[in-house]
């Protein structure tokens, strides 16, 4: 399930990872 | 002390919950009843969508959607709100106890499901019947508007207004919201939960803190607790309906593009 949702992942571990708008 | 704790744990979830959400009710409810410094701008037609655009929403210009026709600009734009809330609520939700301790294929799942349930219950915060709370509470569109865009871009909208003002009638603030939003995040019956117990006790300390929450801060609404567990129904069959428009709009309309996270939280949804 987690490489289905890559970036809800990488967002779980990491809260200064930028997500593009 | 046992009340102690639940207490202090609905303490906890509103400082969690006024730390991480960027907008809150107590301030979207300070504008839309006139006491802010600066009233907002009103977006109303075509013109004032033009002037807002050119003027409140430098600070989350989106590449390439200038050219593009009003409905896919406004669109996008509420997509951009939507990804930063998703952000602002994944933080929440690891200030839930215990949440960042769950299996992380059931912490993705939890937020898969409930993020979009959460936003909508939250959006009812930035809405009145006449319209809604915008960049960052600089403009105001009004719910006319965005009747008037064409179809199916005119139907996004309005099931969320209809949504919000049975909801505002609760008359929640934001101590209430910060408990009810992390019992939706904590369902235990989302599809592939592995760990559903240690999930369904979480919520159920979440719901008792909320019930007891609710009966000191709201004594005379007796029946606010059961109202608000129908809620949580009603906000599943809202964001169902989403789902599946955002599905067509997908299939149908060829300028729009759908943000890869919101893309991963659709994918295989319902």
């Amino acid at each position: 399930l987690k490489e289905k949702h890559k970036i809800l992942h990488r967002l779980l571990q990491d809260s200064t990872s930028p997500v593009d708008l | 002390s046992q009340m102690a704790d639940l207490k202090s744990l609905a303490k906890h979830m509103f400082e969690a919950y006024l730390k991480n959400f960027n907008m809150n009710k107590t301030k979207a409810r300070a504008i839309l009843t006139g006491k802010a410094n600066i009233p907002p701008f009103v977006i109303h037609d075509m013109e004032t969508l033009r002037l807002a655009e050119e003027n409140l929403v430098s600070k989350q210009a989106v590449n390439g959607i200038q050219n593009k026709e009003a409905e896919v600009r406004i669109f996008q734009r509420c997509q951009c709100t939507s990804v930063e809330t998703v952000r602002e609520l994944t933080e929440f939700a690891k200030c839930i106890p215990e949440f960042i301790n769950l299996d992380l294929n059931d912490q993705v799942t939890l937020l898969k499901y409930g993020v979009y349930e959460a936003m909508f219950a939250m959006l009812a915060s930035i809405m009145n019947k006449d319209g809604l709370l915008v960049a960052y509470g600089n403009g105001f569109m009004t719910r006319e508007f965005l009747k008037s865009l064409r179809k199916p871009f005119n139907e996004i909208m309005e099931p969320k207004f209809e949504f919000a003002m049975k909801f505002n009638a609760l008359e929640l603030d934001d101590s209430d919201l910060s408990l009810f939003v992390a019992a939706i995040i904590l369902s235990g019956d989302r599809p592939g939960l592995v760990n559903v117990s240690q999930i369904e006790q979480m919520q159920e300390t979440i719901v008792q803190a909320l019930r007891l929450h609710l009966h000191s801060n709201h004594p005379d609404a007796i029946y606010l607790f059961p109202k608000l567990l129908q809620k949580m129904a009603d906000l599943r069959q809202l964001v169902t309906e989403h789902a599946q428009l955002v599905q067509k709009i997908k299939k149908t309309e060829a300028d729009t593009f759908l943000h890869p996270l919101l893309q991963e939280i659709y994918r295989d949804m319902y």
